[in-house]
This record gives C-alpha cells, sequence and structure tokens, in this order.
C-alpha cells in the first residue's frame, strides 16, 4: 500500500458517501444516471470475485464489502425505493449502456492477463469502469445545471482514479516487474474521460460559479 | 504457465 493508493480508495469512498448523502438527504436522485450505477454495481461486482477465494488483508475485504454494498443499495434505491425512484428522470438517461457492457467484455475475451474465468471478468471488470461514467456525464451536459452533491460526486470519482496512475507509477518504479498494463491504460483512458468536466469544474470553482457543461 | 500476480489493489 502506499500514499497514492491510500489517497485513490478514500476519495473513492468519498465520492460513494457523497452520492449516499445527496440521495439519503435529499431523497431525490435527480441527476444521477442510474445507468452509471448499475455499469458500476456489475464492475465490483465482476472484479471482486476473489473476495472468499484470496485474502489480501483485512482492509481490502472491508473495502470490498463497502464497495459492492454501496453501489446495490444506490441501484436499489434509484429502482424500488418508493420515494426516491420518482425522481429518477429516465427520458434523460438515455446513454446505451449495454453496448458498453458487450463492447468491454469482448474485448476482454481478447486482452487479459490470463484467459481464466476470474481473470477474463477481472479484465472486463476494469475495461468497463473506464467507461461507466459516459452516461452520467451525457446525462451532465443534457441537464444543464445540476446541483452541488452531484458536482462533488463526479469529482471525487474522477479524482481516484488520478491518485491510481500516480499509485502504479510509484509502484512500476519501486517494484521489480511491477506490470499492470491492462489497469494501467484503462485508467488513463478512464481519467481522460473526465477531462473536459475537470477543466469546466475548475473554471466554476474559479470563477466560483455554478458548473455550466456545454451542451 | 506465468503466475499472475492476485489483484491487490481494489
Amino acid at each position: 500500500m502506499n500514499i497514492f493508493r491510500f489517497a485513490g480508495d478514500m476519495t473513492h469512498l468519498i465520492s460513494i458517501l457523497v452520492l449516499l448523502l445527496k440521495i439519503y438527504a435529499t431523497k431525490s436522485c435527480s441527476g444521477i444516471s442510474l445507468k452509471t450505477q448499475e455499469l458500476y454495481a456489475i464492475v465490483f461486482v465482476a472484479r471482486y470475485l476473489d473476495l472468499f477465494t484470496d485474502f489480501i488483508s483485512v482492509y481490502n475485504t472491508v473495502m470490498k464489502l463497502v464497495f459492492i454494498g454501496c453501489s446495490l443499495a444506490i441501484v436499489w434505491c434509484m429502482r424500488l425505493h418508493r420515494v426516491v425512484r420518482r425522481t429518477y428522470n429516465k427520458d434523460v438517461d438515455t446513454f446505451r449502456h449495454y453496448f458498453l457492457v458487450l463492447g468491454c467484455f469482448l474485448l476482454a475475451l481478447f486482452v487479459h492477463e490470463k484467459f481464466t474465468f476470474q481473470e477474463v471478468l477481472w479484465a472486463f471488470s476494469i475495461y468497463l469502469e473506464a467507461v461507466a461514467i459516459l452516461p452520467q456525464l451525457v446525462l451532465l451536459q443534457r441537464s444543464g445545471n445540476v446541483d452541488n452533491l452531484t458536482v462533488q460526486y463526479v469529482f471525487f470519482l474522477g479524482a481516484y482514479r488520478a491518485f491510481y496512475i500516480l499509485n502504479w507509477i510509484y509502484r512500476y518504479l519501486t517494484e521489480p516487474h511491477f506490470g499492470r498494463w491492462i489497469a494501467s491504460v484503462a485508467g488513463l483512458v478512464q481519467t481522460a474521460l473526465y477531462a473536459d468536466f475537470f477543466y469546466y469544474y475548475f473554471i466554476s470553482w474559479k470563477n466560483n460559479a455554478k458548473l455550466q457543461l456545454p451542451a | 504457465g506465468r503466475i499472475v500476480p492476485k489483484h491487490d489493489e481494489l
């Protein structure tokens, strides 16, 4: 464990807690893409299959349970909670996310570390996570100005993978034979997808104005 | 075959 990875995990945890806070405090999920939340639930279930077979550390196991639990709870809340689900606007959340699932799975069949059930699903979860934010970013652009908690959620979600990139650089420099090319390349793509969001986030923060993404 | 290191990252 290094400080970059720990900062990344904490930033990721904060993003999920901010989202839970927004839904719980406002009893509303307006501005949140259910499709992105579903993709994240698939990412965590597909990636943490080793939860019961490989024990890494208490921290690792606890965080996996928290991530799986929270992502499933958010999807449950947006689909089934009697108050929250009425605030979900499916007319604006129209990204065809199943194509993302199919594309990432096909890519994982060809590009993986080892052709085993667990490794193919691990690569699938890495690719899917890189593009999982797309429905949410599209929804943000469509819905113009959104509430601050949603913006903070996306910001922390983008920042966590940026910390992970520093973590991979650090591990590459300090650990012999450290090569996580699949995760590193996908992590770069994932962070690049946030580039314009980060730019407009910084502009709105500098001008102390609300975030305005160009339509 | 090549030993794939366990995925110790989240």
